[in-house]
């Protein structure tokens, strides 16, 4: 999980991606 | 053909899942297509050209990272509004946008490329494969625009598009994958609607087995891809970990 944590966190969001 | 896999799985079904497939591509798609004509006569001079070229390699490198990191950004927001995309486990989903996005990214592409110019909009304007000469990888870069070429010349409609990018990304062969059963009978079931949309669209008979092909085509350039990656990584280590955006890295394990 942690080495994908910002897919999980893209996956998660309901709304449009997160800043990156 | 493929016995305890294929569903069954009505008209009505299939047209269910070609309209939800076409609306995740438009509200996903970065670029409408009336905007992507409207800027269709805006290409790089001469000078603007030359300045790209004439960027240090890893300045470019970065802003194509950046670029495509972008790209793929709308291409999670499709796969999440995919029917059944969020039913696989999480670990699917990953493996399956981790392999597939950038694979999405190209075929997506096409909708970008302008094919009488031999360009592609990048970075506010249309550009040709010179605009990239600074990334040292020209013959990835004319297999691109190759790529881009071909898909054009196929003049697949945006529901065509949609279900084609679907099936890319729900490919069941993927390694790693935990449900693989699942994700097979969704793949499947995207490849029903997408022929059914074909024979709706009254296309040529042909038309789905070339797009099968382009499959390994775009295997073919993902894996190019990685290369050129590691190729430049190895020379660069620093400015890829602490330049390159975290989501490129995470995906192409730079």
């Amino acid at each position: 999980k942690e080495k994908h944590k910002i897919l999980h966190q893209l996956l998660q969001n309901s709304t449009s991606p997160v800043d990156l | 053909s493929n016995g305890d896999t294929s569903p069954t799985v009505s008209m009505a079904e299939l047209d269910h899942q070609a309209q939800i497939i076409s609306k995740s591509h438009l509200e996903t798609c970065q670029y409408l297509r009336e905007e992507l004509q409207q800027m269709s006569w805006q290409n790089f001079l001469q000078d603007e050209v030359e300045s790209y070229q004439s960027k240090p390699r890893e300045v470019m490198w970065q802003l194509c990272a950046v670029k495509i990191t972008e790209a793929i950004q709308y291409v999670v927001e499709f796969a999440k509004r995919i029917d059944g995309f969020m039913d696989l486990c999480q670990n699917d989903q990953i493996v399956l946008l981790k392999a597939g996005s950038l694979e999405v990214v190209f075929v997506r592409m096409c909708r970008m490329f302008d094919s009488q110019n031999n360009t592609v909009y990048f970075d506010g304007k249309f550009a040709g494969p010179d605009v990239f000469k600074a990334l040292g990888c020209d013959d990835l870069i004319t297999s691109v625009f190759d790529f881009a070429k071909s898909m054009c010349s196929l003049h697949l409609s945006e529901d065509e598009l949609a279900l084609f990018s679907a099936f890319v990304l729900l490919s069941a062969d993927r390694s790693w994958l935990q449900e693989k059963l699942q994700v097979e009978k969704l793949q499947q079931k995207t490849q029903l609607a997408l022929q059914h949309v074909l024979q709706k669209n009254q296309r040529e008979d042909g038309l789905l087995n070339k797009l099968r092909c382009k499959v390994s085509a775009l295997r073919s350039l993902c894996s190019r891809h990685t290369e050129k990656l590691s190729a430049f990584r190895a020379v660069y280590p620093d400015i890829v970990g602490t330049h390159f955006p975290p989501l490129y890295k995470e995906l192409f394990g730079a």
